[in-house]
């Protein structure tokens, strides 16, 4: 819920403010890259409907906000190009790497989903990079990157109770590493978003 | 090996 909060919460800036300053296109390129990876079942292992909803929700929206930031006339003109500079390979092939050399089996399925699980982790970075250079970040792009972490970290909770309540769950060492990481990249812009909200300031990070 | 994890999350 926190997670389609915070895609409310972008699209809501998105589509009242018609501007995507202070957003990085890249890291919605990568969230596209990482739903796209693991909701590669999305037709062959049904869970329930809210877990195919929600699938379909997470791989629609995520499209819709690029097309919006490289399609949509007005919105494009606001997109901060010159530094949103991040290179998707950068993140992308040790991912791959990764996910070739430590996954719970060898099958394409597993490999590209477990490169979704290792991909999410730092899918944030370029935003956050690019919020480190914008100098006036508005309220909707804070909460937006808040609800985005608090959704792992929320995660992290969730595993915490269903190891110790339900009877036949497994331990799934990779999501919750790979989860742990991802939960402490937010650490510093947690820091500073509770800071500003404390005082009652608008949000900055330091250089 | 591992355990093949369950698929039952986002």
């Amino acid at each position: 819920m926190t997670h389609l909060a915070s895609i409310c919460l972008l699209l809501l800036k998105i589509h009242t403010m018609k501007s995507c300053a202070g957003v990085s296109l890249k890291t919605q390129e990568l969230y596209a890259l990482v739903f796209v990876t693991r909701y590669l079942d999305l037709f062959s292992n049904f869970v329930s409907m809210y877990n195919t909803i929600m699938k379909i929700i997470f791989l629609s929206s995520t499209f819709g906000i690029i097309w919006y930031m490289r399609g949509h006339k007005l919105v494009r003109q606001s997109y901060d190009k010159e530094q949103d500079t991040f290179r998707h390979y950068f993140l992308v092939i040790p991912c791959m790497v990764l996910a070739l050399v430590i996954h719970s089996k060898f099958t394409l399925l597993e490999v590209l989903w477990t490169f979704s699980i290792y991909l999410e982790a730092v899918a944030i970075l370029p935003q956050l990079v690019l919020l480190q250079r914008t100098r006036n970040i508005d309220n909707l792009t804070g909460n937006y990157i808040f609800c985005l972490g608090a959704y792992r970290a929320l995660y992290l909770l969730n595993w915490i109770y269903r190891y110790f309540m339900e009877k036949n769950y497994h331990a799934q060492w990779i999501t919750w590493m790979a989860g742990m990481i991802q939960t402490a990249i937010y650490a510093d812009f947690f820091y500073y978003y509770f800071k500003s909200w404390k005082k009652n300031e608008r949000l900055k990070l330091p250089a | 090996t591992m355990q093949d994890p369950p698929k039952d999350e986002l």
